[in-house]
């Protein structure tokens, strides 16, 4: 049959493998001949030999002397697929189209081979982790080991489509599609010859795709992630999201802090540490000062004039709620405010499993997208004219926060505050003008019988981010200490403070 | 929405957790400090990339070294003649016509022909050079020693052993060093 | 939920993880140093 021919190849590339350097001539006379045969030349004929050749490689994976070499057949396999990755004539067509072609097909014989009792995802982790290996090898010095001049302009090119196509497939293969390879999914998203570089692609061009794998892990997380005892291996999946994100916070942090808005509308509810890891990054050769200096005063601090860079612009994901903020922050009037409140509502409940409740009845993500943009805008206001047009309390950017907050249900101030929150990070114009909102909000007199509610929300938000443990977001500690000495109101004569004995005493010991 | 949510988390009930309330691993979090040791934050007490030499994503499956990413200069190839080979890439395939090869060669690249081939003609030939330059090999601590100039070893009543100065080559370290120790005849080869 | 099946799938993935030397460099052939010869078994047998 076919099939056994193309395994009788394939067993012969994988022998001639363990005989000879993979740059000696013979082995690219052996591709040749498989070319001239048509066994690789044509497409169908392509995909059917891979689909065999990945099926031997499996099973000889499975049969294999757990102790010895099991990987010789995959390893095989892998140099050859990227073998015709560099050095097929892509005349009639595109060596991207080639590359989703075989990861298409590994994914065919991987989804087939999940729903059976013997599946084990280390053979498929292992191709791929090679073909990223083999991919980071060639690509060094801008392709300087292709000796073809112009095969490595084509693969210099093509180097940001290789990340970029390599993370469209692993996207398919996320857990929640194919939990049986969960684990390794984790490895590859983090592997060492993907990560870092699809981080550092030319125009942050991986970006956005790489956002995307992580918004899969969280998803999935937050999927499971109930009340209650968590399964052991949701708890495990867990810890190594929290490594793999303290290894982008150390080397790319611009990373976490420019995608914050996507990350957060994503991470699961209750994990506040994992938040605050992501919001406590700081710029790399920035130096912050000491945030628990008691005499720290953010107008002072040059940073906090500078506005912070943004991936994805929040405006995008306002809809029909961007006319009636912008057209608010011009002129404000009450019809543009009921128009936004209303907005914000959802059409449903959303099942959000948090700390005090199991369900929103508000659009987090909408509030999120409205406040970070009202930030954005007040940053780009203090740059045009002055800061006194932004801070000040009379401002529209302020006076849309505090009537929404004022007018809201307790879940809409909850919400608001929450991500007002989120934006004290490091030294930046937001982190100072939102810690300049919320100060006058929390001692303001305008709220009425209102205040009350309000202060203990805002309490509640800010203590989430400090009861946990460490990283602590710079913008947040040095809020919390203008809190405390702010001279207006005395939070420990707070009633709903003096209420909570358990709460006074963090208070009382900060 | 208020801060009463919060007494749980600051109790730190386990019996809460039991009872359905939140997996604190996850809200209040753990002390980083032994996650951030494992993946190398800090070393050496600098700031460096880790995501570049990142084994896996949990300290557990990370018992190896991963080879990071490197490339080898076209010039650093096919250089002639290294460890007096007249083919290139080198090879030891003789006891008999490679001897005089190995002679040339420093104790540190004996040591390191040694431990780094087993089970090969030239981890044969290492040996026979290095005892020829009064090496001894350790049978059960599986290093090489040799005696110290400076001091004369005494020999046990029973002829077995002697008691001296040595000096030894630590694999692990790469260095010699000197040892006193108890030398037992029937343990070096 | 996570329906049982997908909980059994999920925990075979943990038994099964890769590791680090699951996500090396793959095995490749280059030409051995030296030819095998039998040396005595005090040496050490792991390079």
């Amino acid at each position: 049959t076919v099939n056994e021919k193309y395994s009788l190849v394939f067993t012969e590339w994988v022998k001639l493998l363990q005989k000879v350097d993979i740059e000696d001539s013979v082995v690219l006379i052996f591709i040749k001949q498989m070319m001239d045969k048509g066994i690789l030349s044509e497409s169908d004929n392509m995909i059917k030999f891979m689909k065999c050749a990945l099926e031997l490689s499996v099973s000889s994976f499975k049969e294999s002397d757990p102790t010895g070499e099991v990987f010789t057949a995959i390893d095989a396999l892998g140099k050859l697929i990227i073998k015709l990755l560099i050095f097929q004539e892509f005349s009639d067509y595109y060596r991207g189209d080639f590359l989703n072609t075989i990861y298409s097909t590994i994914l065919l014989v991987f989804a087939e081979d999940h729903e059976q009792e013997t599946f084990n995802e280390r053979p498929y982790f292992r191709l791929l982790s090679n073909l990223f290996y083999e991919w980071s090898n060639i690509r060094g010095h801008k392709f300087s080991s292709i000796k073809d001049v112009k095969i490595r302009k084509e693969l210099y090119t093509f180097d940001i489509e290789f990340y970029n196509i390599s993370a469209t497939y692993l996207h398919s293969f996320q857990p929640f599609a194919f939990p049986g390879f969960s684990f390794a999914w984790v490895s590859l998203i983090s592997h060492r010859m993907f990560l870092p570089q699809i981080l550092r692609l030319p125009d942050k061009s991986g970006w956005e795709k790489l956002t995307l794998l992580i918004i899969d892990l969280f998803k999935f997380l937050d999927q499971y992630t109930k009340r209650g005892i968590v399964s052991d291996a949701i708890s495990v999946v867990y810890k190594g999201t929290l490594r793999v994100i303290l290894g982008i916070s150390n080397d790319v942090p611009d990373f976490l802090i420019e995608n914050h808005y996507e990350l957060m509308n994503n991470l699961p509810a209750t994990y506040f540490q994992l938040k605050n890891v992501i919001l406590s990054s700081i710029p790399k050769k920035k130096i912050v000062p000491n945030p628990y200096d008691p005499n720290l005063n953010m107008a002072d601090v040059e940073l906090c004039q500078q506005k912070p860079s943004i991936f994805y612009d929040p405006v995008k994901d306002l809809q029909s709620l961007k006319k009636p903020v912008d057209n608010y922050l011009r002129i404000p009037s009450n019809s543009l405010l009921k128009a936004i409140l209303n907005g914000l509502y959802r059409t449903e409940y959303d099942v959000k499993i948090g700390v005090g409740y199991d369900y929103l009845s508000i659009d987090n993500k909408l509030v999120r997208g409205v406040v970070l943009h009202v930030g954005i805008e007040a940053g780009l206001e203090n740059e045009r004219t002055s800061s006194s047009a932004v801070f000040n309390t009379k401002s529209s950017y302020y006076t849309l926060l505090y009537n929404l907050i004022n007018e809201g249900s307790t879940e809409l101030r909850y919400q608001i505050l929450q991500v007002m929150l989120e934006q004290l990070r490091y030294p930046n114009i937001h982190t100072y003008w939102f810690s300049y909102v919320l100060l006058n909000m929390f001692t303001s007199k305008e709220f009425g019988s209102n205040i009350s509610e309000i202060q203990e929300i805002m309490l509640r938000c800010l203590l989430e981010r400090v009861i946990v443990n460490k990283p602590h977001t710079w913008g947040i500690i040095v809020f919390f200490t203008q809190l405390l000495q702010n001279k207006e109101v005395n939070i420990l004569e707070l009633d709903f403070i003096k209420n909570i004995p358990e709460i006074e005493n963090i208070l009382e010991q900060s | 929405f208020g801060l009463k949510a919060l007494i749980p988390l600051i109790k730190q009930d386990p019996q809460g957790e039991k009872n359905g309330q939140y997996d604190h691993s996850m809200t209040l979090g753990a002390d980083l400090s032994s996650m951030l040791y494992s993946l190398g934050i800090p070393r050496d007490k600098q700031h460096h990339r880790v995501l570049d030499t990142f084994q896996s994503p949990w300290a557990e499956t990370s018992r190896s070294e991963v080879e990071p990413k490197f490339s080898i200069p076209d010039s650093f190839n096919n250089i002639s003649n290294v460890l007096q080979s007249n083919v290139t890439p080198p090879c030891f395939d003789s006891i008999q016509n490679d001897q005089q090869r190995v002679a040339l060669f420093q104790d540190e690249t004996l040591f390191y022909l040694f431990y780094k081939h087993p089970a090969t003609v030239i981890q044969e030939l290492t040996y026979l050079e290095l005892r020829k330059r009064n090496w001894r090999y350790h049978k059960t601590l599986k290093a090489w020693l040799t005696k110290d100039p400076m001091m004369e070893p005494i020999v046990s009543q029973d002829g077995l052993s002697e008691k001296g100065s040595y000096v030894f080559f630590d694999p692990q370290r790469w260095e010699k060093c000197q040892r006193d120790f108890l030398l037992f005849y029937n343990a070096i080869m | 939920e996570m329906p049982q099946s997908m909980l059994s799938q999920l925990e075979s993935s943990l038994l099964n993880c890769p590791d680090s030397l699951d996500a090396d460099s793959p095995y490749l052939y280059r030409k051995p140093l030296s030819l095998p010869h039998p040396t005595s078994i005090f040496f050490p047998n792991e390079p």
